[in-house]
């Protein structure tokens, strides 16, 4: 079963155009390690990325030196899986 | 098997096996009014069932509604189980239920890609594609939202059989597409085609495979706007209506693209919500509230389809 541990969900709110580029940069440039939850380089709505434990810390400076505002939507994936699982569990009983 | 639908617990997320038996108990409390309708197997081979409302009649004017074609996105499927079950009590109760099924039939799929479901459930959460071997790559699944014949292969699905919208070998490459094309195709009278995703709080029309406005764009555009109206008023969830296109991005192969194109005018794709900062991993006390809200907007347009023949 694949784990989800340290991963974390990015909202990023683009504000402009070179904005959208920088991102359009991201996937492309990490090969299919980025999880896009939401799509549409928009101004208008929030773009969710599930970054990988190992990648965090890189995508983070990527999108910190281009300026683009982000915040952590979820601080663990693992845990809120974990917390479903156990839910479901328990409804099932 | 269950009893009744009485004791399905429709505030809980549950594996394929429990919503195939909650079908199954659904069709059996109402004998005269559903039936389970196996459109073919999956790629591992998994039976794929539609749920078809109907008071008779034969190819009767038709909507259909499917979830879960994107495995995660797992508030679709349990809304969809409300919503089924939301139909069989309302039919007889409602007028307009009643009314509505006394001329159209509804095709309801609640898992329209079961082997990504399953995948979901034991190997892999974030799961959202078919389970298909890609040949002379390592990556499974092709996205079964990018594999319908409309602007196949165009902008906004990839090549790379790696990549979440991998778009598949040829159009219609995935056999849980071509199951419901070929029911589509052979019933030969729906009117609407509608496809439950999440998440985003939107109400699209067609086209995703270019930005170009569809002949019929105002009309969609004025139906979607009075659903949204019917859905934000319970509990003031926000959404927007607009094209695929315009309002999220270019995305070729997709559902409702195809059957706008073959003349299924009301042509309509949700994206339920996510109002807080779950994403796919929407707690499951949301589903209910999820599906009420969703049923008052699917049920304006079920109505307008019904008063709008063509």
């Amino acid at each position: 079963e694949e784990l989800f541990n340290g991963a974390q969900v990015l909202r990023i709110h683009v504000e402009s155009e070179d904005h959208i580029q920088a991102l359009k940069e991201l996937e492309e440039d990490v090969d299919s390690v980025l999880d896009f939850w939401s799509h549409g380089f928009s101004t208008e709505r929030p773009i969710d990325i599930r970054v990988p434990h190992t990648n965090l810390s890189a995508v983070k400076d990527f999108l910190k030196k281009n300026n683009v505002p982000f915040t952590v939507m979820i601080n663990n994936v693992q845990e809120l899986l974990e917390r479903e699982k156990a839910e479901m569990v328990s409804n099932a009983k | 098997m269950e009893r009744s639908t009485k004791s399905f617990n429709f505030a809980a997320y549950h594996d394929l096996e429990t919503l195939y038996s909650f079908m199954d108990t659904l069709v059996a409390s109402h004998p005269n009014l559903i039936t389970k309708v196996h459109i073919g197997n999956s790629y591992e081979n998994r039976p794929m069932y539609a749920l078809k409302f109907s008071t008779g009649g034969v190819s009767r004017p038709a909507i259909w509604v499917d979830a879960g074609i994107h495995s995660r996105e797992w508030v679709t499927q349990a809304s969809a189980a409300w919503i089924a079950n939301q139909i069989a009590s309302n039919y007889g109760v409602d007028p307009s239920v009643t009314s509505l099924l006394g001329q159209m039939d509804i095709y309801l799929m609640i898992v329209t890609n079961p082997d990504g479901y399953v995948f979901t459930h034991t190997n892999n959460r974030m799961w959202r594609k078919t389970r298909s071997v890609n040949s002379g790559s390592s990556c499974r699944g092709v996205d079964p939202n990018r594999n319908w014949d409309a602007g196949f292969g165009g902008p906004g699905a990839s090549k790379d059989p790696c990549s979440e919208s991998y778009h598949g070998p040829y159009a219609n490459s995935e056999v849980e597409v071509k199951n419901v094309v070929d029911l589509i195709m052979g019933h030969g009278n729906f009117k609407s085609f509608i496809s439950i995703h999440s998440y985003s709080q939107l109400l699209m029309y067609p086209y995703g495979y270019t930005c170009t406005d569809i002949p019929d764009k105002s009309e969609l555009h004025s139906v979607g706007t009075a659903a949204i109206k019917e859905l934000t008023s319970l509990y003031n969830t926000i959404y927007q209506v607009g094209s695929i296109c315009k309002i999220i991005y270019q995305a070729s192969g997709g559902s409702i693209d195809w059957t706008y194109n073959i003349g299924i005018k009301y042509s309509f794709a949700f994206e339920l919500r996510d109002t807080g900062y779950y994403g796919f991993l929407l707690p499951a006390n949301q589903i209910i509230p999820t599906a009420e809200e969703t049923w008052l907007g699917l049920k304006y347009i079920m109505e307008y389809v019904c008063n709008h023949p063509y």
